[in-house]
Order: C-alpha cells, then structure tokens, then sequence
C-alpha cells in the first residue's frame, strides 16, 4: 500500500 | 523506528554539531573539504523532495529540516564568511567531485525504484551519499595533520550509516515485506569507504596519540 514506497528513513 | 536506526540518526546529528563546533569555535574549516559538504546538501536537498508532499512524523520533518539547513549552513560559512573562508585548503580540495554528481545520476536513471521524479533523486541521493566522503578522505590524506574535532566528525559520519546497516538488517528479520536493497548497498560501500579512517582512528584512540593518516 502507499506507506511501503514511502521512504521513511532519513 | 527501531533502536539502531534513532542511535544512527543521533550519530548523525553529533558529527553535524561536532563540525558546526569547529567551524564556529576555531573560526576555521581547515581541513575540511568543501566538496563533500556541497555533496551533502545536494544528497539532503535531493532526498528530502518528499518534505512537502508526505508526512511521517514530526520527528522525520524536523530531521530533515535540519540536516538541510545545516549542510547549506556549512556550505555558506565555507564559501562567504570572511573568516572562515579565508582558512579553507582550496589547493588541496581538488576532487573531481563533478564526476561522482555525474556517475550518480547516470546510475540513479539505471536502477531505482521506481522511474519517478522523486524516485529517481531519492535513488541520486543514495548514491552520492555512499561517494560524497571521498573527497574529504583525499583531502585528510594529503593534509596529513587532523585536528580533533575533525577526526570525530569524520568518525561520527562514518558510523552513522553504519547503525543504519543494523537497522537493515533488524527490518529485514522483523518486518515481512522489508526491502531496501538500494539503500542498503549503497551502505555498505559508504561504510566500507571510511575502514582504513576507522582503523587510524581506532589506533589514535588506542595509543592516546593524535590521528595521523599515512600520506
């Protein structure tokens, strides 16, 4: 869904 | 946000304050190259597109913030104030840094992703980030004595990424569909490229003597 490609990390 | 990826990010905090501490306390940025702090502002401006577009968390945007405003910050007082500037070893940062931008992108069109706007700056970043060190190490090389504050910074940079390899790794076992393959190799060559600087620094602590790369 949308949140996993979301790059979280710095 | 697990307990490997907030100590690199807290690492990579301290060797930004461990640097604006020198800058500010000695007045002075010998020793330190301009290239790879321009380098860094590129990866933070490239990477951070998504500041405006999506929300993580108030931690993720203040980080971001940051990291941004200090790497220009740095790039400013090593470029336009009068004193700082006049201490910066132009001759002796003489990098091609222009080619690691190139190479970067060539290889960020290549292998990302996803082929976006965003994706495609996120994988630059990523990229240049792993390769933004190296003209600092060749400038460290060259001007062989290394202040203090210098050493820990390079120190603090180089293990930053090296807790966010942990991080990978804890994701990887703990989260299903966990991938970062990109980041994580690009990792472990930003990582690998500071081993010979960890060794030196290792033995400076060791032997209670000041840091010294072999010319």
């Amino acid at each position: 869904d949308k949140d996993d490609d979301k790059h979280d990390e710095l | 946000m697990n307990i490997f990826r907030f100590a690199g990010d807290m690492t990579h905090l301290i060797s930004v304050l461990v640097l604006l501490l020198k800058i500010y306390a000695t007045k002075s940025c010998s020793g330190i190259s301009l290239k790879t702090q321009e380098l860094y502002a590129l990866v933070f401006l490239t990477r951070y597109l998504d500041l405006l577009t999506d929300f993580i968390s108030i931690y993720n945007t203040v980080m971001k913030l940051i990291f941004i405003a200090s790497s220009l910050a740095i790039v400013w007082c090593m470029r336009v104030h009068p004193i700082v500037r006049r201490s910066y070893d132009k001759d002796l940062d003489t990098f091609r840094h222009y080619f690691l931008v190139a190479a970067s992108f060539i290889l960020a069109l290549l292998v990302n992703e996803k082929f976006g706007f965003q994706e495609v700056f996120w994988a630059f970043s990523i990229y240049l980030e792993a390769v933004a060190i190296l003209p600092q190490l060749v400038l460290l090389q060259r001007s062989g004595n290394v202040d203090n504050l210098t050493g820990h910074y390079i120190f603090f940079l180089g293990a930053y990424r090296a807790l966010y390899i942990l991080n990978w790794i804890y994701r990887y076992f703990m989260e299903t569909h966990f991938s970062r393959w990109i980041a994580c190799i690009a990792g472990l060559v930003q990582t690998a490229l500071y081993a010979d600087f960890f060794y030196y620094y290792y033995i400076s602590w060791k032997n209670k003597a000041k840091l010294q790369l072999p010319a």
